[in-house]
């Protein structure tokens, strides 16, 4: 077994959750803070069994997409420090940390 | 040392820490929701030296209880969708991913 | 690449961000709530290269102080079940547990 711990945009969320429902994959959700922009996003816990690693990636691929975003407006006073001022940057669709599962238990 | 990341319900969050402090077990609670019901659960975090795995799961299987559970209003539309309409299902006492630590410190 | 799962004070938050973001260090940040204290703290997902580790835990030692610290009002009942009363505890600056992570995506 996987765990996939999968940080994503709020956006994507409910469609995430929806499509992982319906092909009866299992995940929890964590609600999290950019380091870098200081904007609310989202941690998912998905544990996976390995061989249908490819078809969950496939599934967040399908759902998660690239967009711009600005810095959050509580960073003003430390963009000007970081010389990048408070302009849009890309966020990426999803990123995702795979750790392997030594023992799963459910109790 | 293995990390518990362990899922349980929130009714079982006060009596589980006060064990796990009781036993001298570290741990740290992060607010989560269920992918499938959206409601509310607790995920905590478990360090744990491999020596003392048993103890901390005898003592998990001790206080969570499985339940059962309706799903969140907020899924009133996808509920028809999923062809279960907004029936109970039972939620156990908790859900466990083990992770080996490969190096823990303390600053 | 490695995946620190790093438990801070609040009140170094601010200042780790910012010096890890300057050094082009990506963070992921997570509410959290100490097990024994019941008192709020932070968690910091931190995936870092092998080869950056050092650079990335002598960051974290220089921006996170040992503190002393009460439990929470909350536990007061707990408090004397425990004998500590409610006595204050040294808090560590970090606890950090480190993962290897078998796969990275970015989608
Ligand atoms: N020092 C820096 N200088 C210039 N630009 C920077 C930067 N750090 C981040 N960015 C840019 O800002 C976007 C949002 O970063 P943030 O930290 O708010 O939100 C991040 C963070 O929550 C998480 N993340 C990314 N890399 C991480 C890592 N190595 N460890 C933990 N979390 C990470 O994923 C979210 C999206 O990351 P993504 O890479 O798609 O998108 C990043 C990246 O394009
Ligand atoms: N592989 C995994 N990866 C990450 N997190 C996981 C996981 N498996 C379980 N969890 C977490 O543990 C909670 C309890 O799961 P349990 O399997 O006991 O209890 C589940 C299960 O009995 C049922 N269920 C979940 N998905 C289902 C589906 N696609 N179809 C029918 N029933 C489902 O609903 C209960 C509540 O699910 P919910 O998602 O709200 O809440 C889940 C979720 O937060
Ligand atoms: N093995 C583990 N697994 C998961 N998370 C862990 C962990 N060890 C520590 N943590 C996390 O790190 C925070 C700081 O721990 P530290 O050991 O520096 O500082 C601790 C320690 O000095 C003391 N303490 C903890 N448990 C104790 C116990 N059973 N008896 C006496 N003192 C305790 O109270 C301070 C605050 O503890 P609190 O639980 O509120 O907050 C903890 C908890 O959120």
């Amino acid at each position: 077994m996987k765990l996939l711990i999968t940080i994503v945009q709020d956006q994507d969320v409910p469609n995430l959750l929806e499509a992982l429902a319906e092909e009866e994959f299992g995940a929890t959700r964590l609600s999290s803070t950019g380091g870098f922009l200081r904007t609310g996003n989202t941690t998912l816990l998905i544990g996976v069994a390995k061989e249908k690693l490819d078809q969950v990636l496939d599934l967040i691929k399908k759902v998660c997409k690239k967009r711009e975003q600005a810095p959050s407006s509580a960073l003003l006073p430390f963009g000007k420090a970081r010389g990048s001022g408070l302009r849009k940057v890309v966020v990426g669709g999803a990123i995702i940390f795979m750790v392997e599962i030594e023992r799963f238990e459910k109790i």
